[in-house]
């Protein structure tokens, strides 16, 4: 709280391992002590995502812009923006289509879903999240997903003060960080973070999403003991282009018609 | 040549005028913004401003500033409001009324309810061109979403989920229901 925007006087610097790390039920992740004499010169704040297979980071926001790589692995990254459309959306007969080629003709649950745009990552991709944009990430690959983020806190996009902060929309994210004992979470540099919906009463809630007050209650996450990144058992299913594509290879490089996306003349 | 320039710019914006809102929903109410988009000299100073109207019981959608604080002045009726940090604790959960003044800190998520008089409000914001998300609603980060990541993130059905999705189909205004949890309650 006492570093001021030129206040660098540093007479050594070190390399520096994570200091803390916070489990979870679909991965771990891994935080440096922002509270390091170069951290807070620079005004960065890093940790480092271990998500598993089937694992998914819960949506979140940031007080700060963040541009994170992806060290190993591969991903679906959403991102989500507040007004924009939802672009990627399935048409029920393509659905079918698809389900029927594939030799699923008796799938009693056809997936039908829209949603915004949705980017797959993989590693050696660097990806940004500006300040206050929610997002989430799930790993759909075979192995391991490692991200490596900076949140840049001193940015000019952050009017808070330089506490890296991260504002879940969901799950119970304190819990990791209860398990640790003895020294406050200030002492240990971590960033601070919680699901939001906790702080609403039911009934408000339940009113401004139209759903039962049970519903409400679940968006708090209260006896929820997964963490911040969760593991989806049954995997998830979303839009995307690839599903897309692989449908269209089976007719050909480009589908019926003169191009991917060109099925029929005007 | 600052005459026609400096001189000239148009430094003022009637907020109050019914017809000029940007959000308007007849059982909810009207939400007016003002920023350096509609009014250029506010790019100068780096404020914009917005002027909210919540009608007997409506609910301004749970939603957060991405890039500004506000400092929100009272001018007539009173609401229930709750605002929530970023540890999940509520700030404030209680009423506000005429003549009083409120911060909401940039990323804050806050929720209004009007009481049986409805609320005005105007709001100022540290960002010429303050934005915002909401959490609720047909432009909401949770329409955004697939249902199958809410399903997961809530442990919930992919039913329950849909419900969670689009039962709001209002935008940021949404009409109050006749079932309207008690005010004063904290």
């Amino acid at each position: 709280g006492s570093w001021q925007q030129g206040e660098c006087h540093l007479s050594r610097i070190n390399a520096r391992e994570p200091t803390f790390r916070l489990e979870a039920e679909g991965g771990v992740t891994e935080f440096w002590d922002h509270t390091n004499d170069e951290f807070q010169c620079a005004g960065v704040s890093i940790h480092r995502h271990r998500i598993n297979p089937r694992g998914l980071v819960l949506p979140a926001y940031h007080n700060a812009p963040v541009l994170v790589y992806v060290v190993r692995g591969r991903g679906t990254l959403g991102y989500l923006i507040s007004g924009c459309p939802e672009t990627f959306e399935s048409s029920q007969e393509s659905q079918q289509e698809y389900y029927e080629e594939r030799g699923e003709e008796g799938r009693s649950h056809i997936f039908r879903d829209k949603h915004q745009k949705v980017r797959e990552i993989r590693q050696g991709y660097v990806f940004a999240i500006p300040a206050g944009a929610a997002h989430w990430t799930y790993n759909n690959g075979e192995e391991e997903l490692v991200t490596v983020a900076v949140q840049d806190v001193a940015n000019y996009a952050n009017q808070l003060d330089r506490t890296p902060r991260s504002f879940y929309l969901a799950g119970n994210p304190l819990r990791g960080q209860q398990q640790q004992e003895g020294r406050p979470r200030e002492q240990r540099g971590l960033p601070e973070f919680g699901n939001v919906f906790r702080g609403f009463k039911v009934r408000p809630l339940s009113e401004a999403f139209r759903v039962d007050e049970e519903t409400a209650r679940l968006l708090r996450g209260e006896n929820d003991t997964r963490g911040h990144i969760i593991r989806a058992e049954q995997g998830i299913q979303f839009v995307s282009p690839t599903l897309r594509e692989e449908y269209g290879r089976r007719e050909g490089q480009y589908g019926r018609g003169e191009g991917p996306y060109y099925t029929r003349d005007n | 040549g600052i005459e026609e320039t400096i001189c000239t710019a148009e430094i003022k914006e009637n907020l109050d005028k019914p017809s000029r809102a940007d959000i308007y929903n007849p059982r909810a109410g009207r939400f007016s913004t003002l920023n350096s988009l509609t009014l250029p000299i506010l790019r100068f100073i780096r404020l914009s401003a917005a002027r909210g109207v919540l009608y007997r019981d409506a609910i301004m959608a749970p939603h957060w500033f991405l890039n500004a604080h506000s400092a929100i002045y009272f001018t007539r009726g009173e609401c229930r409001m709750q605002i929530v940090n970023h540890l999940g604790q509520a700030v404030f959960d209680g009423q506000v009324r005429e003549g009083q003044v409120i911060v909401v800190p940039q990323n804050f998520a806050a929720v209004k309810q009007a009481g049986e008089q409805g609320c005005e409000w105007i709001e100022f914001n540290t960002n010429d061109n303050a934005m915002m998300n909401t959490l609720s609603g047909r432009t909401s980060a949770f329409r955004a979403m697939p249902v199958d990541v809410i399903a997961n993130a809530y442990q919930i059905s992919r039913e329950q989920a849909e419900r969670l999705k689009y039962s709001r189909r209002e935008t940021l205004l949404f009409s109050g229901s006749s079932s309207r949890y008690e005010r004063g309650r904290v």
